[in-house]
């Protein structure tokens, strides 16, 4: 049974897609079999695979909303082990349609559970929302990773963000748990060292001890349509997301 | 009558909110009367100018869904020439039900032209997606500024967003007119400076001649809940939002 993890914040741009991206090429690296699923309308983790959200075939709008089958959906990448449920523009009518369906919140879930799926994790990218398609994620998903910048606005999402969980524990996932995960950290600055320490000081377990520090290259990597583990294997990215995805097992080990 | 901007970019994190605080108080400062509203169910500008979302009592939610009218809704702020209709996070709710209403694309329109508004620009900050809320900004003004990274996602993004223009002058509002604004720049990075060239070349005139530099002290501002013109009047941030904020009064005379 797969591992399924939802990397979500309603604050944008704090490195949702590259993290599920990095994290799930760092883990196919270590020889466990990946997929990841593009819940996103702007399809940025499609688009970073080198597919064109527009055209691909079968997305996960099929999954969502015409009842299409996993596994029929699922598209292979560059990357050995890993493979991709692509996304589709469309897909912002699943914000709109899905919750008049009954039970709307486990379509994902029911999904998952019915493909037999060989593989290990599933990784799911949301979109800077609290909509339908987080929802989904977060009622299908084990844990919840919660990429956050250590600056203010994004800090004072993670309070609507714990609201949400409490929410879909109460009403369709109580086994749902969470871990934050500090991104796009500049060392040098001042605002993020202080928002670092106050994060640390509200959190404490609850965030990984791995922190994603400012890496050009992870910039750069997207345009190439190849993960950072394979675009610059030896970056500080590379080697961040690596440690990260150690982290990430170890802890699944213990639950 | 004011004019309007809409402030919006489906992508996230491309300081949609930084933009809308630090043009309206650059506006405000010299010499115009300012309304800033708060469409995003995050809050951040309203945070920004030091009020709690969750407690505003009169907000955006209930101009476009309880039919309060705008003068009413309208808070101080510690700026003069500067005021706000607070954001609240039940605004989430608008997302859902404003599609269900005939016409819906119209409130905030109807909203804003019933007012007898004494202000001379209205700004709209919007949330990083293309839904109703958005759609309502875009079908209620004159401009859409379009805050956009020099990043790979960031200009992706724009295709998205010139085809939701093509939409909203086709069904609702044929005089909406865009400019792209480059934010969060780093003139020394690589990918910035190709990816800008390429905008350059792609948008032309659709481009600000402004262009906005990373400056810590923007991150700094909203902690301190003033807009950076006020928080440090001479850092690089608040020079190059009243650089704007000249540019866009030129453009604004020009029409
Ligand atoms: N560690 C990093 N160092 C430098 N740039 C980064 C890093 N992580 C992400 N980026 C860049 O920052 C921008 C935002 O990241 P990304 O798009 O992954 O965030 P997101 O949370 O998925 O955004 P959205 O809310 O729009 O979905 C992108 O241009 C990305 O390439
Ligand atoms: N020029 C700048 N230099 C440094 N930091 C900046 C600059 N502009 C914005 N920021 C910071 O970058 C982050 C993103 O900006 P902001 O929140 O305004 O973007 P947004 O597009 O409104 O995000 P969202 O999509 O979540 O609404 C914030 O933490 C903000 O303080
Ligand atoms: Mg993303
Ligand atoms: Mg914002």
């Amino acid at each position: 049974m797969a591992y399924v993890i939802a990397i979500s914040n309603e604050k944008g741009g704090v490195a949702k897609t590259t993290t599920t991206y990095s994290l799930g090429a760092s883990l196919a690296e270590s020889g466990k079999k990946i997929l990841l699923i593009d819940l996103d309308p702007q399809g940025n983790l499609t688009l970073a695979n080198g597919i064109e959200p527009g055209k691909a075939v079968k997305t996960s709008h099929d999954v969502l909303l015409n009842g299409l089958s996993i596994t029929e959906a699922i598209a292979k990448t560059s990357t050995p082990g890993l493979e991709i449920v692509p996304a589709s523009p469309t897909l912002i009518e699943a914000e709109q349609n899905l919750p008049l369906r009954s039970n709307y919140a486990f379509t994902l879930n029911n999904a998952l559970r019915q493909g037999a799926l060989v593989h290990e994790y599933v990784l799911l990218d949301c979109p800077p929302s609290m909509g339908a398609l987080t929802y989904n994620a977060l009622t299908a998903a084990e844990l919840l990773i919660i990429p956050t910048q250590a600056e203010y606005f994004s800090a004072y999402a993670l309070r609507d963000m714990m609201t949400l969980i409490r929410r879909v524990r109460r009403d369709s996932n109580p086994r749902l748990a969470y871990r934050i995960l500090i991104t796009l950290l500049d060392q040098r600055n001042r605002t993020h060292k202080v928002i670092r320490e106050q994060l640390e000081q509200t959190f404490g377990s609850g965030l990984f001890q791995t922190v994603i520090e400012i890496d050009t290259r992870l910039r750069e990597s997207p345009i190439i349509g190849l993960p950072i583990t394979q675009y610059r294997p030896t970056s500080r990215g590379s080697q961040q997301y690596r440690v990260l995805a150690q982290e990430l097992i170890e802890y699944v080990q213990q639950q």
